[in-house]
This record gives structure tokens, sequence and C-alpha cells, in this order.
């Protein structure tokens, strides 16, 4: 058995001014989740360390540094699964929470639900005792900078769009 | 939106896929992200997908079950990834991107779209890349 862990961190457009940031944050997650195979840890652990390491790298569109929403807020998906019983777990439109891949992880081992959304997941959440942070944490400058510039009248939403993907 | 795949000394495999959406979204969208199938499947006995791209067309084609339902017709992790994502693209008009493993540590990273930003670890050595070719 060869442990392996892969990970990605978005197809949308990366400038050019970006790409070294974003290769380094891949590398280091997929590092430190190997370090977890290596030590004989499970492939869910070794997966959703990986992807919290990159929901707390503002550089990736998760967790700090999410894109904002029509109005200006960040709201939040996450997914787990494990191979051994397909189990999983997930949150939709979730807020102020700095990790939902833990959350996520917590309804497939907390719950006999599959998805929570929005204030039902906040409020499992708070029932977890996952911390609430504040919304301003997770809005990074240049998520704002992205928001304003689509919302200018003249972009063409199309254009926006296209190669900005989720 | 982030993602992983991985499989362990034991032979399981686990995925997790996670995500702010798209830019200046309507309130209240979700896109494939925490739908199963869509933004990730996982099974010890096929393998294990995360995706990530326009999520509306990867719900169209349940992009993550379609890989591994490719895999289970016998194809490799990189072949699987290039038929689906091509289906996609070619049905509606969607573009993506998919980190894949089966459960003998077989492993692809594959997109459709210009860039993706990924990193692997197997065997001490760690490939990554970002753009195609890489």
């Amino acid at each position: 058995m060869l442990p392996v862990v892969v990970v990605h961190g978005g197809a949308g457009h990366i400038p050019k001014d970006r790409a070294e940031i974003s290769y380094v944050g891949v590398k280091e997650a997929a590092r430190a989740a190997y370090s977890i195979l290596r030590s004989g840890g499970s492939a869910m652990d070794a997966v959703v360390e990986a992807v919290a390491m990159l929901e707390n790298n503002p550089v990736y569109n998760a967790g700090r540094g999410s894109v904002l929403n029509v109005k200006g807020e960040v709201e939040m998906d996450a997914l787990v699964m494990d191979g051994r019983t397909l189990a999983s777990g997930a949150v939709s439109a979730v807020r102020r929470v700095a990790n939902p891949i833990r959350l996520a992880r917590l309804v497939m081992e907390k719950t006999s639900h599959l998805c929570l959304t929005a204030e039902g997941a906040s409020q499992f959440a708070r029932t977890m005792g996952v911390p609430e942070v504040p919304e301003e944490s997770m809005i990074t400058d240049y998520a704002r900078m992205r928001w304003k510039k689509n919302l200018d009248p003249d972009t063409n939403p199309m254009e926006c769009q296209t190669g900005k993907m989720g | 939106t982030v993602g992983a795949v991985a499989v362990d000394l034991e032979g399981n495999v686990a995925c997790a896929t996670s995500t702010g959406g798209m830019t200046n979204k309507m309130e209240g969208r979700v896109g494939d992200t925490p739908c199963v199938g869509c933004g990730g499947y996982a099974d010890n006995h096929i393998g294990a997908v995360s995706s990530t791209g326009h999520g509306e067309t990867i719900m169209k084609v349940t992009l993550s079950r379609l890989i591994l339902f490719h895999m289970e017709q016998g194809k490799s992790p990189e072949e699987a990834s290039d038929e689906a994502l091509a289906y996609m693209k070619e049905r509606v008009h969607g573009l993506g991107g998919v980190v894949v493993v089966d459960p003998k540590g077989v492993w692809s990273a594959h997109f459709s779209s210009l860039q993706m930003s990924w990193a692997a670890a197997q065997q001490e050595q760690l490939h990554y890349g970002l753009y195609h070719g890489e």
C-alpha cells in the first residue's frame, strides 16, 4: 500500500503575481497531511488537516479568504466523505466558522444527517462548542477588491465570472 | 475552492472539499461542494475524488461520481478524470479540475480550466503544479 495525499487550491483564475503563493500553500498542506499518513493516521485525518490548512490560508477561496456574496458577506460550504463506510457530512451557506471542513466532519460523526445549512449549521456549531469568529476576520482586502470590482455597473457580468470559478 | 483526497496505510480513502463559492454569488447560492457525488466522493472499493470549478455544471454531471464510475469500468484515475472533464465541457460547457486517488495509491490531478494549483505527496516525494503539463 502506498499512502498518498493529493490537494488542490481551486481551478479559478490565478493572476501571475499570486502564482508563487498559490504553489506554497498547496505544498505545505500536502506535506502536513502526508506526515499524518506516514505516522499511521487515517485518510480522513489527513484530508481534513490539509483542507483546514488551506482554509486558514488567506490565499485560497475557502475559510479565511473566501470570496464574498453579492451583499459583501461570507457564506461557505464544505463536505467530507469516508470511503470505509460511505459516511459523509456537509455544511452549506455557513457563516462565522473558521474551519467549515471540521464542522462538516462533526456533522458526519455526531449527527444522523448528511448536511446542515445556514443558521442551522451555525446552531449546530455552537452546540458542538465550535467558536464563532468575527466575519471581518475572514474577509481579505483581495476578496473585498474583487467584490467591489464586480459591483461596478460597467462590469460585464459574464466577463466577471468567466474564469473565476469556485 | 480547496480540496484533498488521500489513501492511508490500511488502504482507506477519504475526500474533503471546502469553498467560499463564486464571487458576488446570490445570497443563499450553494454550489457543488457540499453535494455528495459532485464536490467529492469516496468509496474504498473504487477511490476518492475532490472537485473544483463551475459548481452548477459539476452538479449537472455529478462529476466526482462520474469519475469513479469510469474507474469502476476499469479506467485509471487519469483516464477517468480526462473523460469526465471532457464530457462536462462538451455536454454542459463547464470547466473544472479534480484530484483523484484509487485504493492502491495511484493518483491524478487534472483540470480543463486554464489553471489549478495542486500538490501530491507520496513515497517522500512532493509533486506540484499550476499550469497544464506541470
